[in-house]
């Protein structure tokens, strides 16, 4: 039974990329045959993994406007059993081009069509907008990882993606559930995040993972070798974390 | 000689909305008449000064509609001479009922008109992304600051923010100018963030603020007190930083 992650949340900068990126090598280092699909226009992802992007023959953008499909356009990754939808800037071109096109919100769910027969875990790193682009990964996905920092902006933050999973339930995909709350960039010496861990824990209670992700150094500076830090550092305490989420991914 | 700057940058988390506050707001306390013009769905500038969400009359989508005068949806905040254009989630609306009017990419240009009798500094806070909602931003504005941390992905997202400002410029707005980059969250005994400052400073030398702004707890919790760093805590690093930015943009 292939399950489609979408990691989601429409505030900057929380570390959705990074989340995607080391639990997509999470799941392929433990065994699992797994999709990694950049939706971004920043494309990210794509760079994260060392991927050239003049290079590309097809990308997500093809995909997307139903001119290849999902096999066409994905590449192999440093990472055994991890393969790559890669993404360039042209996806930003997508959400005009597809502004009249009927069923628009579907174009990625059908793109990724028999996906399934190729792949254990599909992951979906979403750009950070409420656009056509993150209404397409949630209505692909069969579940939603919410990664956020622990700040202020993230808790009024968390307001907004619920409703938005909220109408995206009830218009285009129903089965759409929260996976989880995962509190990246943790530093828990600072007072602000402890106090933020604790608001989170108890509104959400168990639909927050055990895992905290560190902010640590060896994160910041594994996408500048193309590596996912489960591989650039892999005794370090990202790595760590890392792991022990892809576990709890995986026990679920 | 009114000076409209947007605060741009599509990569998310980046500081673009503690910087528009905090400028806006030491602009203010220089005793120019500022306006602080929030355009991200998100709202995170209307929350960061204070205001309250539900009381609002009218916001920003009511301007950029056309129904409304910036003079209607103004509203003080705790800072004498800063006024505040609020915005909430309806704005999300805008991209898809605007998406077939002509013009759209001017809506709030037209909706700004005459703020030059009222105001000496416009600032805009746009949203991590390169929709229609910052491309309006940009056909308003004068000039733009961009906020990059001393990252990875934000090297490779300068090279993007540089590519959307040219055809920004060519399409729809001949006088944008980029003011200044400015480095943010900087923490000085990181080896990637000084190689990405030297890398940066190299590459677009006078076009960066000689001002860093430090990575701070202070600066992270003003916010949920609803005020810039620069009252809530004024004698601080991140305060003196910001006040430092500011003589900077005066001085320009
Ligand atoms: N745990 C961590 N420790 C240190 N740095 C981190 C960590 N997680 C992410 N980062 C860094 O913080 C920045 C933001 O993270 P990332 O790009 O993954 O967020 P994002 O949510 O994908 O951003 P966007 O909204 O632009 O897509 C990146 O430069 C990344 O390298
Ligand atoms: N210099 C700083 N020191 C510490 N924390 C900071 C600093 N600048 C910003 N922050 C915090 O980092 C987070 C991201 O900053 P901010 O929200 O201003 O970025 P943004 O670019 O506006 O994000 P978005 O792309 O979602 O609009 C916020 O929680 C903010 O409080
Ligand atoms: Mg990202
Ligand atoms: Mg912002």
């Amino acid at each position: 039974m292939t399950r489609t992650l979408a990691i989601f949340n429409q505030k900057g900068g929380v570390g959705k990329t990074t989340t995607a990126i080391n639990l997509a090598a999470g799941l392929a280092l433990a065994g699992k045959r797994t999709l990694l699909v950049d939706v971004d226009p920043q494309g990210n992802a794509t760079t994260g993994l060392g991927a050239g992007k003049s290079t590309l023959e097809f990308t997500t953008y093809d995909v997307l406007m139903g001119e290849r499909s999902w096999r066409d356009a994905m590449i192999s990754t440093g990472v055994s059993r991890l393969h790559l939808l890669p993404a360039t800037l042209d996806l930003a071109g997508a959400v005009v081009e597809l502004a009249d096109v009927p069923g628009r919100e579907l174009c990625l769910r059908n793109g990724l069509r028999e996906v399934e027969a190729a792949f254990d875990y599909v992951i979906i790193d979403t750009p950070p907008s409420l656009g056509l682009l993150s209404i397409n990964c949630l209505a692909a996905a069969d579940c939603t990882i919410i990664p956020m920092q622990c700040e202020f902006y993230a808790l009024e933050g968390l307001a907004q993606v619920e409703h938005t999973l909220r109408l995206v339930r009830r218009q285009l995909n129903q089965n759409l559930s929260l996976f989880g709350i995962l509190l990246t960039m943790v530093d828990a010496r600072s007072r602000l995040c402890r106090d933020v861990i604790d608001a989170v824990r108890t509104q959400y209670r168990e639909r927050v993972f055990d895992t905290l992700i560190p902010r640590t150094v060896r994160i910041a500076e594994a996408p500048s070798y193309g590596e996912p830090v489960l591989t650039y550092d892999k005794r370090g305490k990202g790595a760590g974390a890392y792991q022990a989420l892809t576990q709890e991914v995986l026990a679920r």
